[in-house]
């Protein structure tokens, strides 16, 4: 069988070993792009990992004693759900209606989406980019792009702070990250950090949010 | 022989000498190169060289050192053990390369071939042989590859010594048929006793003489192929021999710079300006300079 | 992590074989 070498949190082992399926490697839809992308849900904490593979060409692994083809190594890091949760607020968005979730939240390409609607404090996260009504108790969403703009741009402030605590060189030449001096950070301005926030970023929006996010 | 410092360690080179005896200090030496172990598939290629005073040439051709092929193994060691003991007769001194040397060196990135490899061990005891303060006047070399060249090169680096070389010089001079009588024991014995670093189960040291068309060798050389780690390290794996098996029992491997990249069909050059449909977007640099991609299949 | 790529997923007798050395 395939085996895979993953770097993943160190308190992830255990949730594999508290319950059957603790982690599950599902499917779901890359926001940016619309393509399928592979996640890691901790069924557990109800938490999702975006996964990420290191891939060059011409490597291996030896796992104990076996040999492995591809030398790929993936690596697992919390997303925030609300990316994935955008993805069809916006789609059900564009029919102008508030509708209850389980009925925003669906897709035959990847059914797995419903687990998003476990997540803990969902209500809580959905009000930093919908508008809510509650008729007989039960909520019901619409998608504000108002909103959704303003928490983006917290995700970016967040992202730019990030990024300085990394030393993270943004500088506007493509160099590789390896290779730069500390002085280096200074000489970059406060818009160059900007701008890369607003890039990284755009990896987990569609093209037009990022687009309206790059204006605001 | 005492070979304890090869089996600690017998994945690279190792030198052994003899005593100087004092005589080759004073008195004007002659001195013999050769090899032994050159053709097999496994096991270490051996380097040696002998060295007497002029004068006691006709003591050192009585010992019988004969050409040391018609030698057999153990009257190689019985002589072997009278020069050993006739400590102010001759001195010598030889490298043992080991197979995986040999391998390494001629399989690296830089092809380092058999020939450079042993010219340059050659020349290497000869100046050990100076640097230890033997009187080296002549030097006879068992050639190794095109004799002129060999010679012309030899010549060159040691200016102040006659230098011979010429083939079949073990059956010539008696200094040469030592150093190969040296050569063979090292080797024999290096065979004999090696130390599989590799813990094999199911060991056996039944691969007998190690040359190529040898039939026990070539049973010994399919039964220990593995098909992730090919052999074990007695074995030269830049050996015709060793690499037929390889290529038809074991698994592939592909190199950064293996040769199957350069193959690779050069792309039509129309084929760089049709676009190729919609192109996903590129992820963030943050991403491609540490070479992340998202992980779309497992 | 090799810096070749064996083309197979199969057993390996690494711990026989495979002495990691800086």
């Amino acid at each position: 069988p395939r085996q895979h070498v993953f770097l993943i949190p160190e308190y992830l082992k255990d949730a594999s070993k508290k319950m059957k399926n603790g982690l599950m490697f599902i499917k779901l839809v890359n926001p940016c792009s619309g393509e399928g992308a592979i996640y890691l849900f901790n069924m557990c904490l109800k938490q999702l990992f975006e996964i990420k593979v290191f891939k060059e060409k011409h490597h291996s692994w030896f796992i104990n004693e076996s040999v492995q083809s591809g030398g790929l190594l993936h690596f697992a890091t919390p997303m925030d759900p609300l990316f994935l949760l955008l993805h069809y607020l916006i789609k059900a968005g564009k029919e102008g209606k508030y509708q209850p979730l389980d009925q925003v939240v669906m897709d035959e390409v990847f059914p797995n989406c419903i687990l998003l609607l476990k997540l803990p404090e969902l209500e809580k996260l959905l009000r930093h980019v919908t508008e809510e009504k509650e008729i007989d108790n039960k909520k019901y969403y619409k998608y504000s792009k108002e909103k959704t703009l303003k928490w983006l741009e917290k995700k970016v402030s967040q992202t730019v702070a990030a990024l300085k605590a990394n030393h993270v060189n943004v500088g506007v030449r493509v160099q590789s990250a390896a290779f730069f001096s500390s002085d280096q950070i200074s000489s970059d301005k406060e818009e160059d950090f900007i701008r890369y926030a607003h890039g990284l970023i755009s990896d987990y929006i569609p093209k037009e949010l990022s687009d309206d996010l790059s204006k605001y | 022989m005492d070979l304890s410092e090869l089996e600690k360690d017998n994945t690279g080179r190792s030198r052994l000498s003899s005593p100087v005896p004092a005589v080759c200090r004073e008195e004007p030496c002659v001195l013999g190169v050769d090899e032994a172990g050159r053709g097999p598939v496994l096991g270490p290629m051996v380097y040696a060289i002998c060295y007497c005073p002029e004068s006691r040439l006709a003591d050192l051709e009585a010992l019988k050192v004969a050409d040391s092929k018609t030698l057999s193994e153990s009257e190689r060691d019985r002589l072997f053990a009278k020069m050993e003991e006739d400590q102010d007769l001759v001195g010598w001194a030889l490298d043992v390369l080991s197979p995986n040397l040999i391998s390494t060196s001629m399989l690296g990135r830089v092809k380092y071939n058999l020939n450079s490899l042993s010219h340059d061990t050659a020349t290497g005891l000869i100046q050990y042989a100076l640097d230890q303060g033997v009187k080296v006047t002549q030097v006879f070399v068992d050639t190794v590859g095109l004799p002129e060249m060999y010679q012309k090169r030899l010549q060159q680096r040691f200016p102040e010594i006659t230098v011979t070389v010429k083939a079949k010089a073990d059956a010539l001079y008696p200094v040469v048929s030592a150093a190969s009588i040296c050569a063979k024991v090292a080797r024999d014995q290096a065979v004999k006793s090696w130390q599989f670093v590799e813990k094999l189960q199911d060991l056996d040291a039944d691969y007998g003489s190690g040359y190529p068309n040898d039939p026990k060798t070539k049973a010994w050389l399919r039964r220990h192929v593995e098909p992730v780690f090919g052999f074990p390290q007695l074995v030269r794996f830049s050996w015709r021999t060793a690499q037929a098996i390889l290529e038809k029992e074991a698994e592939g491997v592909t190199w950064e710079d293996s040769a199957t990249e350069e193959q690779e069909g050069h792309r039509r050059i129309t084929s760089y300006f049709q676009s190729e449909g919609p192109r996903a977007r590129a992820p963030h640099r943050y991403f491609q300079e540490r070479g992340l991609e998202s992980a779309t299949a497992l | 992590l090799l810096p070749c790529e064996v083309l197979a997923n199969r057993f390996a007798p690494v711990g026989r074989f495979f002495t990691p050395a800086i």
